[in-house]
């Protein structure tokens, strides 16, 4: 594998793209999931994660063009060059370009497309071409390639952790991922008694609990927990998140994830997002939140961050004076770093790696110790 | 004169091979340089891609390096620059 003279690469793990047009060689929703696929290529062996704008300048531009379109690399009409990318940076860095005088399929009749972006997708995360032949980095387009079997070879996976490394879950050796269901270690073991979340957050009466790429569902009338993929309800949201929270009176449920959020309501994510999470006013020193959870009777949302945490007035929309102040001072024996918060029957339940600290706010005591997995029936 | 079928085929060969290498190989655009067929640069330029694209390094214009440069490819170069 090789990278790019001067070794271009992002300096964020959360990136946007958008598909600025299509060809009309296939139907959109099959341009839309042959990306998504092949974005979820290198999302399993990084850190990255990926959503869509639907306007606006995205960090992976992604368009359809012929011949002469704006840049220094014409197309050539149909065959040899397929398409191009650009390494990682501002503007034009990092876009996809694909040749529409090609024939593009979701099969092998004609030119792969999610083969081909998933290739293209290595330049734009900064992977210039392998000379390994069996990698996908290799510049030569293999129509042989298994499409049902497709997986990256170790060289791609060897070269695009050695710009990002390897997913956080994993501390092991650096994976070659496999299409199939991910082994056993990848997926997070509910009764785990180390387990810990990565962010909570009710929706309509229901809790979820949001690990890596994967939340539990805990509804009333199903006392077992569902399991299911991030990906599977809002496929545009990143995973490995940091907070989540109900705000009742607008149905919504806000995701963060560094320094952006999302709005969802039920699986619809909210046009117009992903926003910088400083447009809530944290001073731009926050570079991401660790929990978060809103009061729905006094309508206030708190934010945590570290041994802080913020007060939001739902009403007025903006964040309350007088802060930051010490989670210690106003909320005695709950230890920071928190990992996410839940109110649920009048009390505040903060979670902290395995433990659970149910907090009283009328006695401002903690009433209760427990696992943090305590909601899931363990 | 017109050209033997041959000798045609051959210059075609040769400007294929010539933009391929300007494009993908940072070969400098100077049509001179490729009209001397033993220029050395030329013969190192075509062994550099014989090597990258895992083919026999001969140097050579041969069948196995022609077919592969009129195979579908990305358009990003093999050597940076």
């Amino acid at each position: 594998f090789s990278s790019f003279p001067g070794m271009p690469k992002w300096r964020k793990t959360h990136l946007t793209y958008r598909i600025v047009n299509y060809t009309p060689d296939l139907p959109r929703d099959a341009v839309d999931s042959a990306i998504e696929k092949a974005l979820k290529v290198w999302e399993e062996v990084t850190p990255l994660t990926f959503s869509r704008l639907y306007e606006g300048e995205a960090d992976i531009m992604i368009s359809f063009a012929v011949k002469e379109h704006g840049d220094f690399y014409s197309f050539d009409g149909p065959g040899q060059s397929l398409a191009h990318a650009y390494p990682p940076g501002p503007g034009l860095y990092g876009d996809i370009h694909f040749d529409d005088d090609e024939k593009w399929t979701e099969d092998a009749s004609g030119t792969n497309l999610f083969l081909v972006a998933a290739h293209e997708l290595g330049h734009s995360l900064g992977l210039f071409h392998s000379a390994n032949t069996e990698a996908l980095m290799y510049p030569l387009y293999n129509s042989f390639t298994e499409l049902a079997q497709f997986r990256l070879s170790q060289d791609d996976v060897n070269g695009i952790q050695s710009l990002y490394g390897p997913p956080p879950a994993s501390t092991e050796e650096p994976l070659v991922p496999t299409k199939s269901v991910p082994s056993g270690s990848e997926v997070p073991a509910k009764c785990d008694p180390a387990s810990s979340f990565d962010a909570i957050s009710t929706l309509r009466g229901e809790y979820l609990f949001f690990k890596d790429r994967y939340f539990w569902r805990r509804s009333h009338w199903n006392p077992e927990p569902e399991f299911h993929l991030i990906s599977a309800f809002w496929p545009s949201l990143p995973s490995y998140l940091d907070a989540a929270y109900e705000v009742n009176s607008r149905d919504t449920v806000f995701i963060f994830k560094g320094n952006e959020f999302w709005a969802i309501r039920g699986n619809e994510v909210q046009a117009g997002y992903p926003r910088g999470i400083h447009t809530l006013g944290f001073p731009s020193t926050i570079r991401k939140i660790d929990a978060a959870v809103s009061d729905k009777e006094k309508k206030k949302t708190y934010f945590f961050a570290e041994d802080k945490y913020w007060r939001f007035d739902e009403n007025s929309q903006s964040m309350e004076q007088g802060f930051p102040r010490l989670i210690a001072d106003d909320f005695p024996g709950v230890e920071p770093k928190v990992d996410a918060v839940l109110q649920a029957f009048g009390f505040f339940y903060f979670f902290s790696g395995s433990s659970q600290f149910e907090f009283d706010p009328n006695a401002r005591m903690v009433t209760h110790i427990l696992k943090s997995n305590s909601w899931l029936h363990c | 004169y017109p050209l033997s079928g041959a000798a045609k085929e051959e210059d075609s060969n040769r400007d294929l091979a010539q933009q391929y290498l300007e494009k993908y190989y940072n070969l400098e655009k100077d049509v001179k340089q490729f009209r001397r067929k033993d220029s050395n640069l030329i013969v190192k330029k075509i062994q550099g891609m014989q090597k990258f694209l895992g083919l026999e390094v001969t140097g050579k214009l041969d069948t196995d390096t022609l077919e592969v440069m009129r195979k579908p490819r990305c358009g990003v170069p093999d050597v940076g620059h």
